[in-house]
């Protein structure tokens, strides 16, 4: 470099400073893997890398909910008929489809991608379980599961969100079946209704390819819906590692009400590209709407004068959907 | 997406899961 005419040098670095961060980049991601193969040697766990506030802050500056409507109106927008076999084929080989469990296995019915993305099941497709209380409402993976401890929820292993900031305050129902409990100051007190019961948590992760509507896990009522505007960040696996109470930050649609054991909730967690939330017996719910601000929830109760108990649903159920935008 | 579920049970609730497992609607979650 020393001996090179200028005009040469300053022609390399672009070149130059890529290969170096590429090399460097590389290098880095070969040390943390070696590091974490180290740990793993000791019987040891290495501990989740949870992003900075800065990294968090950063992400949440990205306009996700704008760019996810402008996916949205992309999918929606009616594929010629020639068109629709080889881009569906090429999501359907992407994030491996199984089409033979679909409802309708020709392409072609499907107008564009957002219509593919509900597309319902065969009734025989997925068996109902007769046998236990509970079922998964989705297809999916599971990311966590067990009991609620000092209300903190786990959202992937060792990483966990504020129970409070992800359901919100109680809400002021006279009719709800929340019995005022006898420690103020515990939020997850608050939940339990019933002596020597405690709080449990799943969640269930939906990867592209899975079928994106969700069920009645068992039979309860619901009488409580709470939407909460928020960004739409990516919700995988990856993700949910690295961002720390990730499903605080997202939009999500917190349905709950009572089974028979007492408090139950299910929340759906909206994610990039798919910010947009139905429930089907919810026909004031709009979801992913530049009218709703980040930081602000919308309440709405199901328990009126002329339906005191909400709104019952029955184990496998249609509930609602995910959809693009 | 993702769907929490957020419930109240007795204490003997078991989950029949294994974290990271793949799971299809209609199938066992738990039960008493």
């Amino acid at each position: 470099l020393h001996t090179a005419p200028v005009r040469g040098v300053l022609r390399l670095r672009p070149l130059h400073f890529l290969v170096a961060a590429g090399a460097g980049y590389a290098g880095y991601r070969q040390y943390e893997k070696y590091k974490e193969q180290q740990v793993e040697k000791l019987g040891q766990e290495s501990p989740p890398k949870i992003a900075s506030d800065w990294e968090v802050s950063l992400y949440k500056s990205v306009p996700t909910r704008l760019l996810s409507r402008a996916w949205g109106r992309l999918n929606s927008v009616e594929l010629p008929n020639w068109l629709r076999k080889p881009v569906l084929s090429l999501y359907i080989w992407t994030f491996g489809v199984n089409m033979k469990e679909a409802a309708v296995e020709d392409l072609h019915h499907y107008r564009n991608l957002s219509e593919f993305f509900r597309r319902k099941l065969k009734p025989q497709a997925r068996p109902i379980c007769g046998i236990h209380s509970m079922i998964s409402p989705s297809d999916g993976k599971i990311l966590s599961f067990g009991q609620v401890k000092n209300c903190e929820v786990e959202q992937v292993k060792g990483i966990t969100y504020s129970l409070e900031s992800f359901l919100g305050p109680h809400a002021n129902t006279e009719n709800a079946d929340v019995k005022p409990a006898s420690c103020p100051d515990s939020f997850q007190k608050q939940l339990v209704t019933q002596e020597n019961n405690e709080l449990y948590h799943c969640v269930i992760y939906l990867a592209p390819g899975d079928y994106h509507c969700f069920h009645s896990p068992t039979d309860w009522t619901v009488s409580h819906r709470r939407h909460f505007p928020g960004s739409l960040m990516s919700v995988n696996p990856g993700v949910a590692r690295w961002i720390k109470e990730l499903f605080c930050h997202n939009e999500r649609v917190v349905l709950s009400g009572c089974w028979k054991h007492g408090f139950f909730s299910l929340t759906a967690v909206g994610a990039q590209n798919v910010g947009s939330i139905r429930i089907y017996f919810d026909q004031d719910l709009r979801t992913n709407s530049p009218r709703y601000s980040k930081g602000s929830y919308n309440d709405f109760s199901f328990v009126t004068n002329n339906n005191k108990e909400g709104i019952p649903m029955r184990k496998g159920e249609h509930l609602g959907e995910f959809n693009l935008g | 997406s993702t769907i929490v579920l957020i419930f109240e049970a007795p204490k003997d609730f078991i989950f029949y899961l294994k974290p990271g497992q793949k799971i299809r609607f209609g199938e066992a979650l738990g039960s008493l």
